[in-house]
């Protein structure tokens, strides 16, 4: 099955 | 000194219905833009971005930037008992570990000081790039509820695809599978009803029911929902708040390996 990713990757951390 | 007075006391108390089961724990942030909320849940895969802006309120005093720690539940309990028609104020004092929620009744034989402990969040505060999105999907916000309901009765996760054929909502599980396809409709009477889709691109993408379901609990917010879909992005579905700001959720796909 696919696997879930999380939001950190996509976005910037500040 | 923070106070903001809402004649529409029960927006905020949908608010609260819509995020408190997605975050435990958040700052609400005020400034003089307005009072505004990111948080993310436990698992960091879904976000909530709220605003609800200075000027949709009928009162709005903030002298200066104020973070404000909450436990969702806990406001949503006090929020609870004000009445559906009266006026919510949210006041503090500088440097107060406590917020007060008045609750009035419309024609004022009636107030109520609710005061809240703050508490002291280590949030992370994340960047939200602007993007350009290849499928933008509009359509009534009761209908989406319906369809993420009906779907998790199946399965687990859902495919989102949009094509010039409509958006498709589909699943499988152990049942079965299926297949829920929505086509661009604007010949309806009312703009509420219609459903559009605007696609610069197709687009497919795969996310956890689970979410979806959550982000619906803020359907009584507003009638539509905006569905914004990028093949390298998470998912923002919105829910736009008449005369004050929205509320966003943000999902991360689900990537085969």
């Amino acid at each position: 099955p696919p696997c879930q990713n999380t939001l950190r990757p996509f976005f910037i951390s500040f | 000194m923070l106070e903001l007075r809402l004649v529409q006391g029960n927006l905020l108390k949908k608010v609260l219905e819509a995020v408190k089961d997605l975050v435990t724990d958040a700052n609400f942030d005020c400034s003089s833009t307005g009072f505004s909320l990111q948080a993310m849940d436990s698992s960091h895969v879904a976000l909530v971005a709220l605003l609800l802006r200075s000027e949709g309120f009928e009162h709005y005093r903030c002298d200066r930037n104020v973070s404000m720690g909450m436990n969702l539940n806990n406001m949503a309990k006090m929020l609870k008992c004000a009445g559906n028609d009266d006026i919510v104020t949210i006041k503090a004092d500088d440097g107060s570990d406590t917020v007060t929620f008045m609750f009035e009744s419309p024609n004022q034989d009636k107030i109520a000081d609710f005061e809240m402990k703050l508490m002291d969040i280590d949030s992370e505060h994340l960047g939200i790039p602007e993007a350009e999105y290849h499928a933008i999907v509009r359509m009534p916000s009761s209908e989406f509820a319906r369809i993420c309901k009906d779907l998790s009765s199946i399965g687990d996760t859902v495919v989102i695809s949009v094509t010039k054929e409509g958006v498709k909502f589909s699943t499988r599980g152990d049942i079965g599978n299926a297949n829920v396809v929505c086509r661009q409709n604007t010949t309806v009477d009312k703009p509420e009803e219609s459903t559009t889709i605007e696609m610069h691109e197709p687009v497919s993408l795969t996310f956890a029911l689970r979410y979806m379901n959550s982000f619906t609990k803020a359907t009584p917010l507003s009638s539509t929902v905006t569905i914004s879909l990028s093949s390298e992005l998470p998912v923002v579905v919105e829910y736009k708040i008449a005369e004050m700001g929205y509320i966003r959720f943000y999902l991360a796909p689900k990537i085969e390996d």
